[in-house]
């Protein structure tokens, strides 16, 4: 554990406690993906089977513990408690045309055959693309409440700061795993757009909207 | 133990 990784999880874990909260103070989950939020579900449950069969620290197994429960609440504010208020005109990604190349590519390229190995993988190759609905749908609407941005902007800050984590564990641990570096790369790439809209325009107070 | 063995990050 290094501070860049820390800072990831922090990021992350407010990532996902924003959303929690925009949706439950304002009773709506208008401009959020449902379409996401499902495909981050299926991230963590196939990361996280792991939990039953290795431990690592009392710090991860809570950790993961908190990412699925609260991702799995997410889902049900969504598409059931505030179902009315889902926009899902607007979330019309289709998400199957990511899971199912991705799922071929978990079992053609990872690190050894096996069950676990190749939904670790999975988990890692579909993570890197999930928030392509949720990029979707704001780009279609051509707008995001603040409090989206900022949800937004703290789940690519965490992807950003483990790459920082993977270059600090490579030289002070000869530690890397290609499979992760590569995803989590192409993962921070897809919120380079994003990032640059945050600073200009959420950063100066004002509201987000897309160039269409 | 090869590294991937033990996915310890998050």
């Amino acid at each position: 554990m290094n501070i860049f990784r820390l800072a990831g999880d922090i990021s992350h874990l407010l990532a996902i406690f924003i959303l929690l909260i925009k949706i439950w103070r304002s009773r709506s989950c208008a401009g959020i993906s449902g379409k996401s939020q499902v495909l981050f579900g299926m991230v963590f449950l196939t990361r996280y089977l792991d939990l039953f069969t290795s431990f690592i620290s009392v710090y991860n197994t809570v950790m993961k513990v908190i990412f699925i429960l609260a991702t799995l609440v997410t889902i049900y504010l969504v598409f059931f408690k505030f179902r009315a208020t889902y926009d899902s005109n607007n979330d019309t990604f289709r998400a199957e045309l990511l899971v199912i190349p991705i799922a071929g590519l978990a079992v053609l390229v990872n690190h050894e055959f096996s069950l676990f190995e190749i939904l670790w993988t999975f988990s890692i190759y579909l993570e890197s693309v999930s928030i392509m609905p949720q990029l979707y749908m704001i780009s279609k609407t051509g707008e995001a409440e603040t409090i989206t941005s900022h949800y937004l902007f703290a789940l690519g800050l965490y992807r950003g700061l483990y790459i920082v984590n993977w270059v600090w564990r490579y030289y002070t641990e000869q530690f890397y795993d290609w499979i992760a570096i590569v995803a989590g790369v192409v993962q921070t790439l897809l919120y380079c757009d994003f990032f640059y809209l945050y600073i200009t325009k959420v950063i100066k107070g004002k509201e987000m909207s897309l160039p269409a | 133990c090869s590294e991937y063995d033990s996915h310890d990050e998050l």
